[in-house]
């Protein structure tokens, strides 16, 4: 019998291992854990998102992704550890049981399953999403520049061929609109938190303007406690801020159009490296990487927990 | 399957912005098909930037005679590749 206890962590899995070890954590926690669909892919993979319940319905809710760039297998790696570390430790650490016990989460591991499978079959370094751009021999869009939040601007790409190319126009694509229309149809998302790989940088609202976010001085003191609490563990130094003032300007991303439609928390987290390995980072670093991210997790879902708005 | 053979990736650091906007306008040279792990974002932040084997020297020469500043952050790309595929075979027969 196959169990999530014979899986190994500590490295890389191929699309196929990640949804079959995703049954399996179904059924090793069948009272918590679901699988739903949420869409497909351009290339017609399902779009699975695992939902962590103890009950109740419509319930304030906390939405997690991962591998929306495909390329970036850390945080694909960091997603199935964190899913499991979730069912594992709910009702023995005594924040995540307060936190389930109050809030569903939903959590998207293969965000871009076509680009993932890209990466294994045929380029490693593929980051966007297959899909065929008209009258362009280039393919994809970059999932995180699709999203309708200052969606255009100078911090996307309007060159098919660009890594940064935004789509045709807003959420033209399937990964992206599966996810809008999840979180608008269940209406009661409170914390959207994209999880990204490389440069080890905790950001927040906006990436698409300069101007602060109205929340920006909660956003900034959550921050600052979540990378502390991370650098705790290893000693992994995150720096942070607004997307805008802490890297560059970048239009149309998840979490800026998380913000703008009402979901106060938003965060994308920038995973290792710091300059050795890029988004080659060895399998060795998973674990670590996963570890270390878990209590800055904790402290953002817990603030949202304890905030509620 | 893409292979990465004498791929290289630079780690590059601007001084000023008008070596922002060469590092930029470098990467929309098509014909050099490099691409940016990191962006160039501002002076003194790092960029790190894959070079395919056969526009290396170009670009090095590039950089050098534009005083911009980089070091070597992965000699080969495809070794690392080739590395994670080892691995993943590996804890697949464990």
């Amino acid at each position: 019998e196959r169990s999530t206890r014979t899986f190994d962590f500590a490295s890389y899995h191929t699309i196929d291992e990640i949804y079959d070890w995703m049954d399996m954590l179904v059924d090793d926690h069948p009272s918590l854990v679901s699988k739903i669909q949420i869409g497909q892919s351009y290339e017609n993979r399902p779009l699975y998102v695992l939902k962590f319940s103890t009950g109740g319905s419509n319930r304030p809710a906390i939405w997690l992704d991962t591998g929306i760039h495909s390329r970036e297998w850390i945080t694909q790696a960091t997603g199935v550890w964190t899913a499991n570390k979730i069912a594992e430790e709910y009702g023995q650490d005594p924040s995540i049981t307060a936190i389930l016990d109050s809030m569903d989460i939903f959590f998207e591991i293969v965000t871009n399953p076509d680009g993932y499978a890209f990466t294994h079959s045929s380029n490693r370094m593929w980051r966007k999403t297959r899909s065929i751009n008209a009258g362009s021999h280039c393919v994809g869009v970059d999932p995180n520049r699709n999203w309708d939040a200052g969606f255009g601007g100078a911090g996307s790409s309007g060159n098919p061929c660009s890594e940064t190319y935004r789509g045709p126009y807003p959420h033209s694509e399937s990964e992206v609109k599966a996810i809008v229309d999840f979180i608008r149809g269940h209406g009661n998302v409170k914390s959207v938190i994209s999880i990204h790989s490389y440069s080890q940088m905790l950001l927040f609202p906006y990436g698409y303007k300069t101007a602060p976010a109205p929340n920006h001085q909660e956003l900034n003191e959550l921050a600052k406690k979540a990378v502390s609490d991370l650098a705790a563990v290893y000693g992994t130094k995150y720096t942070y801020g607004s997307t805008a003032d802490t890297i560059y300007l970048a239009d149309g991303t998840t979490i800026d159009w998380a913000y703008d439609n009402g979901v106060k928390y938003s965060f994308t987290f920038e995973l290792r490296d710091t300059g050795r390995y890029g988004f080659l980072l060895p399998s060795t670093q998973i674990i670590p990487t996963a570890t270390e991210t878990w209590p800055a997790l904790l402290d953002i879902m817990s603030h949202v927990l304890e905030h509620p708005y | 399957e893409q292979l990465f053979v004498g791929d290289q990736v630079l780690r590059i650091t601007a001084s000023n912005e008008e070596q922002i906007t060469l590092l930029r306008a470098l990467g929309e040279q098509a014909e050099l098909q490099v691409d940016f792990w990191l962006d160039p974002t501002s002076p003194g932040h790092p960029a790190d930037l894959r070079v395919p084997f056969p526009s290396l020297q170009a670009v090095k020469i590039f950089l050098e005679s534009n005083s911009i500043s980089y070091s070597i952050m992965i000699e080969d790309v495809q070794e690392l590749v080739d590395e994670e595929k080892r691995a993943m075979m590996k804890s697949r027969r464990i």
